[in-house]
C-alpha cells in the first residue's frame, strides 16, 4: 500500500489542477524558500481530514483557498485527492485503489468523497485507522515539527504508539 | 488485527535501542513505560521497563490480551487512570553521562526524534511517510546517517522527503522540482532518477 | 538618553520597509501599531500606522515627548491600558497577494523575522549580537541575501553567528571550532580569517 | 562598546576554564552537532542573569553545572564570565572595561560579580539596561527560537523595541 498520487486545485499556492505521482521508494520535493513544497505536506494532511487550521499555518480553514497573486484572481474553492493504492488490502475496504477527495469553499461549505462519492469526515478516519495515517499518527512530520516528539509529555509518545498499534 | 498497545510497545522499544545505535555510534538509548502525575510536578514514576514487560508477559501469560495490564501493576496505589501511562525517552550520546533530554542539542534533539519515528515504523510501518526538513538541524555526518537508514527501509515503506538540502537529493528514486513565477502560482517539474522506471508524472494547470 | 518607544518605533518601521526590500526582492513590509483586544478573539484593531507616527507628532508637536500619545487616539473608546498596544508586522514577498504571517513557509518567517530584527538593530544598534544557527531554514540564496547585510551592518556592531553551515563560515573574520571529545569535554580551537589582525585568544584547559 | 571574551568553568559541557576573546567585526562559531556551540551562547544568557532554566534548556538551574563525562567527573559549580569593553560608556559606569561574573553550585548557593565586586542581580540588570542586551532584549536569537519573532504576539514585539528604546 502507497500513497499513488495528489491533486491540488485551489489549495493554497497551486490555483489551478497540479498532479504529482509517487512511485515506492524515496521521492524527494526540493525547491527554493516559499516555493510551495510545504504546501504540498499540508495538502496531504488536510485530505487526511485535518480539523485544526494551525496544522496547516491557518488561522481559519479557509485560509487554504488560493487567495490571489500578480496577475491572478483568487479562487472560490480548494479541492485536494489524494489515491492511495490498496492492493494489499491494508485499508480494510475491498477497492485496489482508494481516492479520499475534500473540498471547502469560502462560504465554509465542504465535503468528503471516498472513492468519488460522498461521504463524511468519519467514514474518511475509519478508513484510515488501522494504517497510523492521519493526525494522531506520526506518518506526517510537518515543518519545524520534527523536535516535537522529544520536547512533548511522555503520554503524547503513548499515544503515537497507540494509533500505530 | 488489532494488536495490542503492549506489543507495540516492546517492540519500539526493542527497535530504539538498535536504531540509536546506528545514528549515535557509541551513545546508548532505551524507551520506558512511566506513570505521570497529575500536577505533572513529582515528575513521572517508572512502572514498567522495556525488559519488564516482556517478563511480565511470561508472567501473567496473558498481558499481551489485556490493556489494562500495566494498571494492575499498580494495583495497591493510587487508582491511576490508564491515560496517564507515558513513554520515557532516554538517551546518552557517546561519552556522555547525563540524560536530560532538555540539555540535548538541536541536531541531537532531531536525531532521537527521527531514532523513536523509525523504532514505531519498525514495528508498525504505515504505508507512506512525508517528513518535511527534518534534517535541518543536521550536520553532514548525521545527515548520511539519517538518509542511510532512509534507504536501508525504503523497500518496506514510501518515503516523500521534502529538502531544500542537496545531500538529501542525492537518494532520491524520484526527484519533484517545485518553483514559484511571479505570480504567486507553484509549479512542479519531475524526473526519474532510475533509467529504469517510467518518470513520475505530474500535470500542471489543465 | 532615553529614548522614547514612539521614537524607537518610527525608526524601527522605516527601516523594516528598506530591509524588506534587500531580503525580499520586490516584496514589501510594514510594522503598524495595533490595539489589542482583551479576549484576542476580535483579532487586533489598528491605531496607528507608521507613517501615522510621524504625522501625528507634526500635527500634536509633544508626541515624541509623550509616551501615552496612542492612547490619546483612543479618547472617546474604551480605556486600554497602554500594555495591549503591539506592533503588528505585514509582509508581501514578490509576486504574491496575502499577508497571512502564518502562512509563509519556514523561509520566509525566518527571513521576516531577521528583517525585523535588523530594523530594530538599525534604530537602537545593541553592542553585539549572538545568533545561533538563525538561517537553519533558509535556502543559498537567502543566505547570501542575510550574511551580505550582516557584512554591511558588521562595522557598527559585533555579531557573534553560530552556524553548522560552511557558507556562513565564509563571512567570518574570526573564526571558532568547537569539537567534543569522547569524554563529553568541549574544546575550541580559533583562527583570524584576515592577515593583517591578531588572532583571537582561546585558551582551553588550564 | 562589545564582548571582548568569556571564560566558561563547569558550565556545561566546559568543565575546565576555556575562555574565548572576540574581536570587533563578525565572529562564527562552528563546529558538528553536539560539540558545545550553543552551550557557549546559553552562558551568555546566563551570565546576563537569565532566571529562567528553560531559556537555557534546562529543567533546574542547576542542570548548567558539568555533569561528569567518560572518564570526567562532574563539577560541583559553574562559573561564567563576560568581559565587555567600554571604551565609549555606553553602558553607564565610569570602567572602561566592565566585567559581569556568576557562578551557581549544586546546593544552588550562587553570586554575581561586577568587576570582581560581589553584587546582587538587579545591579547585573541595572548596567545592561539601556543597551539592549539581557533577557527582554533580541540581542541573543538562541537555536530555534528565531521564527519566534514572527510566531509572537503583537505586544511581545512592542515589548522588544521598547527594550531597546
Ligand atoms: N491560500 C493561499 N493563497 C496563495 N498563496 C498561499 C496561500 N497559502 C500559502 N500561500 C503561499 O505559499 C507560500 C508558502 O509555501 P510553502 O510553505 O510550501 O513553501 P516552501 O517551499 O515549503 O518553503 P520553505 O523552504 O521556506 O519551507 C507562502 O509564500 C504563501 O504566501
Ligand atoms: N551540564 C552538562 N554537563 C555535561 N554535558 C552537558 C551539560 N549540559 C549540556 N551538555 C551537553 O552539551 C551538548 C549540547 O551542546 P550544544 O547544544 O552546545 O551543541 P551544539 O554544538 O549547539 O550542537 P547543534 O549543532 O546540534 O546545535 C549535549 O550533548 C549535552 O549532553
Ligand atoms: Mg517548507
Ligand atoms: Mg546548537
Amino acid at each position: 500500500m502507497h500513497l499513488r498520487s495528489i491533486s491540488l486545485k485551489g489549495f493554497k499556492s497551486f490555483p489551478d489542477r497540479t498532479t504529482l505521482e509517487f512511485g515506492p521508494g524515496v521521492s524527494v520535493i526540493v525547491g527554493p524558500n516559499g516555493s510551495g513544497k510545504s504546501n504540498i505536506t499540508d495538502a496531504v494532511l488536510w485530505a487526511m481530514g485535518e480539523q485544526s487550521p494551525l496544522a496547516v499555518r491557518g488561522q481559519a480553514m479557509q485560509d487554504v483557498i488560493f487567495a490571489g497573486g500578480h496577475g491572478q484572481h483568487e479562487r472560490s474553492e480548494a479541492e485536494v485527492e489524494i489515491v492511495i493504492d490498496n492492493a494489499d488490502g491494508g485499508l480494510g475496504v475491498e477497492f485496489t485503489e482508494v481516492s479520499i477527495l475534500r473540498r471547502l469553499d469560502r462560504a465554509s461549505d465542504g465535503e468528503y468523497r471516498l472513492n468519488g462519492a460522498r461521504c463524511r469526515l468519519v467514514d474518511v478516519l475509519e478508513v484510515l485507522s488501522d494504517t497510523g495515517l492521519g493526525r494522531e499518527g506520526h506518518s506526517v512530520v510537518s515543518q519545524g515539527r520534527v523536535e516535537a516528539v522529544v520536547t512533548s509529555k511522555p503520554r503524547d509518545r503513548r499515544l503515537l504508539i497507540e494509533e500505530a498499534a | 488485527i488489532r494488536e495490542t498497545f503492549e506489543a507495540t510497545f516492546a517492540a519500539t522499544a526493542r527497535h530504539f535501542e538498535e536504531v540509536v545505535n546506528r545514528l549515535f555510534p557509541g551513545g546508548r538509548g532505551q524507551l520506558r513505560l512511566v506513570q505521570e502525575d497529575g500536577q505533572g510536578s513529582g515528575g513521572p514514576r517508572r512502572i514498567l521497563g522495556a525488559e519488564a514487560i516482556d517478563g511480565q508477559a511470561r508472567e501473567s501469560g496473558g498481558l499481551a490480551d489485556d490493556e489494562d495490564g500495566e494498571d494492575r501493576e499498580q494495583a495497591g496505589e493510587d487508582a491511576t487512570p490508564e491515560d496517564r501511562v507515558g513513554v520515557e525517552l532516554e538517551i546518552t550520546p557517546a561519552g556522555k553521562s547525563m540524560k536530560r533530554l532538555s540539555l540535548l542539542s538541536g541536531g541531537e534533539k532531531s536525531l532521537t526524534a527521527l531514532a523513536f519515528l523509525f523504532s514505531v515504523f519498525l514495528a508498525r510501518p504505515c504505508p507512506f511517510y512525508i517528513l518535511d526538513e527534518v534534517e535541518a538541524a543536521l550536520d553532514d555526518i548525521n545527515i548520511d546517517r539519517f538518509l542511510d537508514l532512509l534507504r536501508s527501509y525504503s523497500s518496506r515503506a514510501q518515503f516523500i522527503v521534502v529538502t531544500h538540502q542537496r545531500r538529501t537529493m542525492e537518494v532520491a528514486d524520484w526527484l519533484y522540482g517545485v518553483s514559484m513565477g511571479g505570480d504567486g502560482v507553484s509549479r512542479v517539474v519531475s524526473r526519474r532518477l532510475e533509467a529504469d522506471r517510467e518518470p513520475p508524472a505530474v500535470a500542471g494547470a489543465a
